[in-house]
Order: C-alpha cells, then structure tokens, then sequence
C-alpha cells in the first residue's frame, strides 16, 4: 500500500458517498446513467469473486465488500426508491458495444485460463470503459448538476491516482500489471475532456455546461 | 506467478 493507491481508494469511496447523497438529498436520480451503474455491479461482482476464497487483508476484504453492497444498492435507489426519476430515454449508450468486445479481450488477454482470471481480466476491461453511457449521457444534455459533476470528479481522481501508484510500485516492488496499467490508463484518458470543463467551469463556480 | 498477480488492487 502506498499513498498514490489508499488515496486513490478513498477517492473511489468518496465518488460513491457523493452519489448517494445527491441521489438521497435531490430525491432525484436524474442525470445519473443506470446503465453505467449496472455495469460497475458487473465489474465488481466478477472482479471480487475471489471474495470467496482469497484473503488479502482486512481493508481489501471490506472494501471490497463494500463495493459490492454500494454499487447494488445504487441500483435499488434508482430502480425502485427513486424509479420514477430515472429517465431511460436519454440512457441510450448501447451497452453490448461494450460488453462484447472487453470479453473477447479477457479471453485474449489474461493471466491463466480459470474462470476467475478470465472474468479478473473482463472486469479490469469494462471497468475501463464503462463510465461512457454516463459520459454520453452528460454529451446529450450538454449539462450536469454540479453534485453530478462532483461525483465524476471524485472517479476521476481515482483513476488518475492509480497512475503514481503503479509507477511507485513498479521502482519498490518491481511489480506491474500490464493488463491494469493499459485498461488504467485508457480509462484516465476517458475522463480528461470531463477534466478540462471541471477545472474550467465547476471548480471557478459555474455549471457545467457544454458548449452548444 | 501468484505473488506478481495477486490482484491484491481493488
């Protein structure tokens, strides 16, 4: 563990206490991508299958618990709480554009021909991309609420933080990851048009606003 | 292998 990583961790937390509470004071699920929350529940459950008989720590072991637990329960607010908010009309990223392909690439690249690898390796892929509806979604409307903003902010921040980690890791353990750092890093790249309107609107207190 | 590809990351 090291600082790039448990802050990067804390981001992640973060992200997900922001968008239950905009989802909770707004009563409101709106402008939030139920599909892209649909996919970190798949990311999660098939990266975290080793819940069940790898140990790690205790600090992997509750965090990963509570990924899985957060990212289910963000589905029951906006499926079912909050379901008459969530509008699936402008939630219209096609999904098995993204599925597909990142399982093909779990089979092609692994680190050993089990199950769990493989669906390590699938999870490592869709995570890397499946903050697109949600960033679709924001395209199509061209505006976000600024606790929205926020919350894209906060995994953002995650994903860049990974970044010194892995770079850290590789000069004190001379450990790397390839299949993560290149997923990783296509990720962080997802996010850094968002970055830019972020750094320029929302955080000099304008709404985030995409030009016409 | 396993200590290179622990996947102890989150």
């Amino acid at each position: 563990m090291n600082i790039f990583r448990f802050f990067g961790d804390i981001s992640h937390l973060a992200s997900i206490f922001i968008l239950i509470h905009k989802i909770h004071t707004s009563r409101s699920c709106r402008g939030i991508s139920f599909k892209t929350q649909v996919l970190y529940v798949a990311v999660f459950v098939t990266r975290y299958l080793d819940l069940l008989y790898s140990w790690v720590s205790l600090y992997n072991f509750v965090m990963k618990v509570f990924f899985i637990a957060s990212s289910c329960y963000i589905l029951y607010l906006m499926k079912v709480r909050f379901r008459p908010t969530n509008d699936p009309s402008i939630d219209t990223f096609r999904v098995e554009y993204l599925v597909g392909p990142c399982a093909v690439l779990a089979l092609i690249f692994n680190y050993g021909y089990a199950v769990t690898e493989v669906l390590w390796s699938f999870s490592i892929f869709l995570e890397s991309v499946a903050i697109l509806p949600q960033l679709f979604m924001l395209q199509r409307t061209g505006e976000a609420e600024t606790i929205t903003t926020h919350y894209l902010a906060a995994l953002g921040a995650y994903r860049t933080l990974y970044i010194p980690n892995w770079i850290y890791r590789y000069f004190s353990e001379g450990y790397v990851d390839p299949i993560a750092v290149t997923a990783g890093l296509v990720q962080t790249g997802l996010y850094l048009d968002f970055f830019y309107v972020y750094f320029t609107k929302v955080l000099q207190g304008q709404k985030f606003e995409l030009p016409a | 292998h396993e200590e290179v590809h622990g996947h102890d990351e989150l």
